[in-house]
């Protein structure tokens, strides 16, 4: 598991 | 895109839909907090300046725009062309109090310190915090219209599946986002309140009053 961004929700 | 996250988006389109129509239909915004819809358009706008930097899809794109388009239009119906039925005595609410220290916190918490990832962050916590002006006009009124008490249901409940959204995609994708989930919750705790209050008495045909 990685920490990403949520850039791709609203 | 799972079920969650789709219905979180469609509440949160219904949620401007509605108070668009609120205002344009009783040609009035009384009982909305304009402080909330400032908050808005600057949640909005600081989080989707990617729109120029970064292409996800074409849905996400054109909510975006809708969300800005809809938050400024919703702006000049309360500050222009009914401006006469703003409750500004009301509307007392100092937001200095939530951009600033939202500002400090996303330079402090952030994913990386770049001025599109600052932006982001602070939109994110600003959003959380930006629905208190518009509690506190309820708050401070006693009582809300139904339409306004439907609008605030359906802006409460998109981030509320947003975080079965991000429970979804933390088994599903192993994704998530200790910011976003973090501020989501936040920001679905401050509506609580309100939800008892409009299952207990809006849903049974009352009007949303506080007890005295």
């Amino acid at each position: 598991l990685k920490h990403q961004n949520s850039h791709d929700e609203l | 895109m799972n079920i969650f996250r789709l219905a979180g988006d469609l509440s949160h389109l219904l949620a401007i839909i509605l108070l668009l129509i609120k205002i344009w239909k009783t040609r009035s915004c009384a009982g909305i907090s304009g402080k909330s819809q400032i908050l808005f358009a600057v949640v909005y706008v600081s989080r989707y300046l990617d729109l120029v930097t970064t292409f996800i899809s074409l849905y996400n794109t054109l909510m975006k725009l809708v969300f800005i388009t809809s938050s400024f239009a919703t702006l000049y119906l309360m500050y222009v062309k009914f401006k006469a039925t703003y409750d500004h005595n009301h509307d007392s609410f100092r937001i200095e109090f939530l951009l600033l220290p939202c500002f400090v916190l996303a330079l402090l918490i952030n994913a990386s310190f770049t001025p599109l990832e600052v932006l982001w962050t602070f939109s994110i916590y600003l959003e959380a915090v930006a629905i208190l002006p518009q509690l506190f006009l309820v708050s401070k009124t006693g009582e809300a219209e139904s339409i306004t008490s439907h609008y605030l249901f359906a802006l409460g409940s998109y981030r509320a599946l947003y975080l079965l959204n991000w429970i979804y995609r933390y088994y599903a994708e192993g994704h998530y986002d200790l910011i976003a989930i973090f501020a989501g919750a936040i920001q679905t705790i401050l509506y609580c309140d309100f939800f008892y209050l409009y299952i207990t008495k809006v849903l049974k045909g009352k009007k949303l009053q506080l007890p005295a």
